[in-house]
């Protein structure tokens, strides 16, 4: 499971 | 990491420790709304499955923030439903929890950017923390009033997600990133806390207490 690099944030 | 981001987080480690102390040093969750906390534990442990689901090790402060967060979310819970249960204000904290999670998960399996499960968990996480503060506002406003430190504690929860709008304004003109689920959820809670910002300049800081009127 790819986590979405899109949210890098807390 | 800018510095909108890291004094928002910085921030959101206040609210919750601040809350901690009072409820421990006081042995009292008096004024302190039982769901909100509920529902930010379960914030936080929806956005941050990914930590149960492999293991990683804690070798960046990431980790160990997301880690912080869940466990000290549910410590507060279990301090608010069990240690101090005897002081939780059950009567005021009368807000219905499933009105806010109900639609905050049907609008993150309509609107989100991926339909998989860990997307929608997450979406799902971002929606219900925008109106997670409600229980909290609306036990105040049965209760018509808040203790200073309880308004200290919403003040640094609701300037968190404040710092948090200037940090994607930053990214946005200098990363061109942009995270539009994020940053509308985040306005709206930013907006919730308004009216609360308004009596906690005008009044907390004068060293007066909040008072509603009736």
């Amino acid at each position: 499971m790819i986590r979405n690099k899109q949210h890098d944030e807390l | 990491m800018n510095i909108f981001r890291l004094f928002g987080d910085l921030s959101h480690l206040a609210a919750i420790a601040i809350l901690l102390l009072k409820i421990w040093k006081t042995r009292s969750c008096a004024g302190v709304s039982g769901k909100t906390q509920l529902l930010f534990a379960v914030c936080f442990i929806t956005r941050y499955i990914d930590l149960f689901l492999h293991f990683v090790s804690l070798y960046n402060t990431e980790k160990v923030m997301k880690l912080i967060y869940i466990s000290a979310s549910v410590f507060t819970c279990y301090l608010i439903f069990f240690k101090f249960k005897a002081t939780y204000d059950g009567n005021h904290d009368s807000m219905r929890a499933e009105f806010l999670i109900v639609p905050a998960a049907g609008l993150a399996c309509l609107i989100n950017t991926k339909f998989d499960a860990i997307e929608i968990l997450w979406t799902f996480s971002i929606y219900l923390e925008a109106v997670a503060i409600l229980p909290q506002l609306f036990l105040i406003s049965k209760t018509g009033e808040a203790e200073t430190i309880t308004s200290h504690y919403l003040f640094a929860q609701g300037s968190y997600r404040a710092l948090y709008i200037l940090n994607w304004i930053y990214r946005y003109h200098y990363e061109s990133h942009v995270d539009t689920i994020a940053i509308v959820a985040g306005v709206v809670q930013t907006i919730l806390y308004c009216d609360f910002f308004y009596l906690y300049i005008t009044k907390v800081v004068k060293g007066q207490k909040i008072v509603l009127p009736a």
